[in-house]
């Protein structure tokens, strides 16, 4: 049984491609087929793991499958690790939202992709773009949870009620089984008021669906996309991998 | 004369809003008209400066001027610093990209929506939404020119080609006159390697285009928006408020 987990939140730089490149990683060298598919026109979830795609890519991407109707099968690449496919962005899908607009069911076109390959992989991660447009609600449409990352910042807390909300809307009019992975409290200083004072407001309002791992704030984690490696192959001993590492084991947990 | 700069950058997180907010402020407190408009629907800027709006608030938003062709009159709200007055956002503003889609001269609707007021400011501060959709493209018809923010990490590097290139359509389509008013590191950590390299990038790749200024890091400015305060009003004295005021007096001395 496959689950697919949307990274989303509008607000925008708060972990969302950092947590989803890692846990893919997370998830692949637990063993359990993963595929990231990359929907943000930044492309930055494509850049975080470039280094582990390499004869197995494939020059087909997100727009070809989404609006040129190309099967699925063609736009999957392979990486260095065993258990990890990708779909990879492309800047042209900043037009995409425009496009998708006249399209019939418009917010299943990734549903619809996706679904040859549901029984192939038992994670699909899904990284969306900084905001609640039309990509991020094809990526709700077809998900069966969400994972909320946020940064220990006023700005961050400000955005969770719109995003609940558009979640709620989803729930009624698009996915009813769509569910709340969890809150994923990101860059977080321990030296800062300001990041303690976030993660209590976080965990008081969210409870039990505020994941126990904490993601620490941890410059490794900023470094490794410039090497194109999630941080599991970039640095396994920094704060940033053990982080990631606790996320994966913590999730998989749930599921049992 | 009034100057229009839109603060944009499609990367999420970097600054654009707590640029401008405190911007706004800066050219406030040196005594020059200034009207802070926030077109993000996730209403950071309306957030960063609620406290100094009072009696003078306005019930209108920007989502009222855009889709409901109410008078830019009716959406200023005056604040407390004598010298800068602010259109709020809304949420609503969420579904404002969509409903644009079907309009006439529908990258011109703010443009359209600032001409009567243009004799009355000194500055015109545009917030962007993270995104490069009809939003940030109405912002870019109308200005005169962008203040691009990139904060110190790899991934912020990797956005600004597309920037460019939809700043160099919109030259060609909607507004020949745009242009770049510069581009400001923020974000900036002395004690970081990554910093330090991101600032060589970044002054190699746009020479004096590249504000002298640097926004260091410094938890003050991200205290400050759950206080409604521009930098210079919740801590004078902090690293923030020098480094804003410095970035004013910059921007200041390239006018003259
Ligand atoms: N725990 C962390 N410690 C230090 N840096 C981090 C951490 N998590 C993310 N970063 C860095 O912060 C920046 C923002 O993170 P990221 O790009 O993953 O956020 P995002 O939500 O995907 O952004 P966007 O809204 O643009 O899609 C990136 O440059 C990333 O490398
Ligand atoms: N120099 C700085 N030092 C410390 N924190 C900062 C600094 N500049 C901004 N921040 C904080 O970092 C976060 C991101 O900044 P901000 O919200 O201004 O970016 P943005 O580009 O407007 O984000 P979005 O893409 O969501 O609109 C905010 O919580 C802000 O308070
Ligand atoms: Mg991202
Ligand atoms: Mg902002």
């Amino acid at each position: 049984m496959t689950k697919i987990i949307a990274f989303a939140n509008q607000k925008g730089g708060v972990g969302k491609t950092t947590s989803a490149v890692n846990m893919a990683a997370g998830f692949a060298v637990s063993e359990h087929k993963t595929l990231l598919v990359d929907i943000d026109p930044q492309c930055n979830a494509t850049t975080g793991i470039a280094a582990l795609i390499n004869n197995g890519a494939s020059d087909v991407n997100i727009y070809d499958l989404l609006i040129n109707n190309v099967s699925v099968e063609e736009g999957i690449s392979q990486t260095d690790l065993k258990y990890l496919d990708v779909i990879q962005s492309t800047r042209d899908l900043v037009g995409a939202e425009i496009e998708l607009v006249g399209m019939m069911a418009r917010e299943f076109r990734l549903r619809d992709i996706l679904h040859p390959v549901l029984g192939k992989y038992d994670y699909i991660l899904l990284d969306c773009p900084p905001s609640l447009g039309l990509l991020t609600l094809n990526a709700f449409s077809c998900a069966d949870s969400v994972l909320i990352p946020i940064q220990c910042e006023y700005y961050a807390l400000e955005g969770l009620s719109q995003l609940l909300q558009t979640i709620r809307l989803v729930q009624k009019h698009l996915n009813k089984n769509l569910e709340i992975e969890g809150v994923l409290i990101t860059m977080y200083d321990s030296r800062l008021n300001l990041s303690k004072q976030v993660e209590q407001e976080v965990r008081s309002y969210f409870n039990e669906k505020t994941f126990k791992t904490i993601i620490h704030r941890n410059v490794r984690l900023g470094e490794a996309p410039g090497f194109g490696k999630p941080i599991l192959l970039y640095d396994a001993n920094s704060t940033g991998a053990q982080d990631y590492l606790s996320l994966t084991r913590e999730i998989l947990e749930n599921e049992t």
